[in-house]
């Protein structure tokens, strides 16, 4: 399920609710918990100037400069991923053993530029 | 497969999609240890502190083994080849602990064997059990020699060192289980005539499982990054 529900009306960069639902990938019979986790993703502008709260790098600051020169030249910096935390999972292999699985950076907390 | 599922298993590091054949119920260790990750996700992804070691796959694994009937001694309560298939372990995964549960149904403390030792031995069998053959050899120095007068309702025992040589399947034997009374027959009369049958706590014996920790550094690289 992907659907766009900003968690502030806002167009700027920031993280997007994102439900991945194992069942919609028909993976409910081997997964035994969780049924889905909330992903989300980044999206949004990084627009000049770049303000604190858009997590930016010093180089983000530096293209934003240029693209507010040279917007045709230079695109705007990316609204990527900055902080994302783990997840685990439970299920069954293909011996039938119980798995407990755990993944680094499954779940988007923050964005920036 | 879609090649879109190929790549989110793949990205899981899984080869293909699991078919599991029957449902076994979760470990209560396992369960537990899920729920406390839930929220919030712990800091190190890659270490059980449970167990306090480096990891971030575990697998309980359901014994394979049978149980051998010879019947001599009789001091000999239970005895039964242990193996666990490690097929699952995927190459370049590290293991870490291995930790082998011997569950009974109860605690059990029965009367008529009041104050009875029970002698538990491990040892590590030095062939696959051939077809009909009642013989199984193994190595007369035992891993584990423990005794206990009651019947717990599991016993665990670390087969960390044991379980890293199992993952070569040529040397993964298995293990023979050994449950005695210790020294007596196992078949006493009783003052009121007919027989006592020391063994009859170990009946209460349910399955045995290894609960296995293992790394997969790829999956790990904030740790490596950390490191």
């Amino acid at each position: 399920n992907s659907y766009y529900t900003p968690i502030t009306p806002s167009n700027l960069c920031k993280p997007r609710r994102l439900y991945i639902s194992f069942s919609d990938v028909g993976w409910e019979n081997w997964i035994i918990a969780p049924q889905g986790y909330m992903a989300n993703y980044c999206l949004g502008e990084c627009p000049f100037p770049l303000t604190a709260e858009l997590n930016s790098t010093n180089h983000a600051i530096l293209q934003t400069m240029v693209h507010s020169l040279d917007p045709e030249g230079t695109p705007q910096p990316c609204c990527v991923p900055v902080r994302l935390s783990p997840i685990s999972i439970l299920y069954y292999d293909n011996n039938d053993n119980v798995v407990l699985r755990h993944y680094e950076d499954m779940v988007v907390d923050e964005c920036g530029c | 497969l879609s090649p879109q599922e190929s790549m989110l298993l793949k990205s899981l590091g899984l080869a293909t999609k699991p078919s599991p054949r029957s449902l076994a119920p979760v470990p209560p260790v396992l369960w537990r240890i899920f729920q406390k990750r839930a929220v919030p996700p712990p800091e190190d992804s890659c270490r059980v502190e449970e167990f306090n070691v480096p990891g971030n796959i575990i697998r309980v694994l359901a014994d394979q083994g049978r149980f051998i009937h010879r019947g001599e001694p009789r001091s000999l309560c239970l005895e039964k080849r242990l193996y666990f298939n490690f097929s699952a372990l995927e190459e370049g995964e590290q293991l870490t602990m291995a930790q082998l549960e011997i569950k009974f149904s109860h605690n059990a403390y029965h009367a008529s064997s009041a104050g009875q030792v029970f002698e538990l031995n491990l040892y590590r069998a030095l062939q696959m059990p051939l077809r009909g053959m009642s013989s199984h050899m193994y190595n007369h120095r035992p891993l584990v020699a423990q005794s206990f007068a009651r019947v717990h309702k599991s016993l665990l025992f670390n087969l960390t060192e044991v379980a890293k040589d199992w993952r070569a399947p040529s040397r993964n034997l298995g293990l023979i289980l050994e449950i005695a009374v210790d020294g007596v027959d196992g078949m006493l009369a009783s003052p009121a005539g007919g027989l006592w049958n020391l063994c009859s706590s170990i009946d209460a014996f349910v399955d045995a499982s290894l609960l296995v920790v293992s790394l997969n550094p790829q999956q790990c690289k904030a740790t490596r990054k950390k490191r």
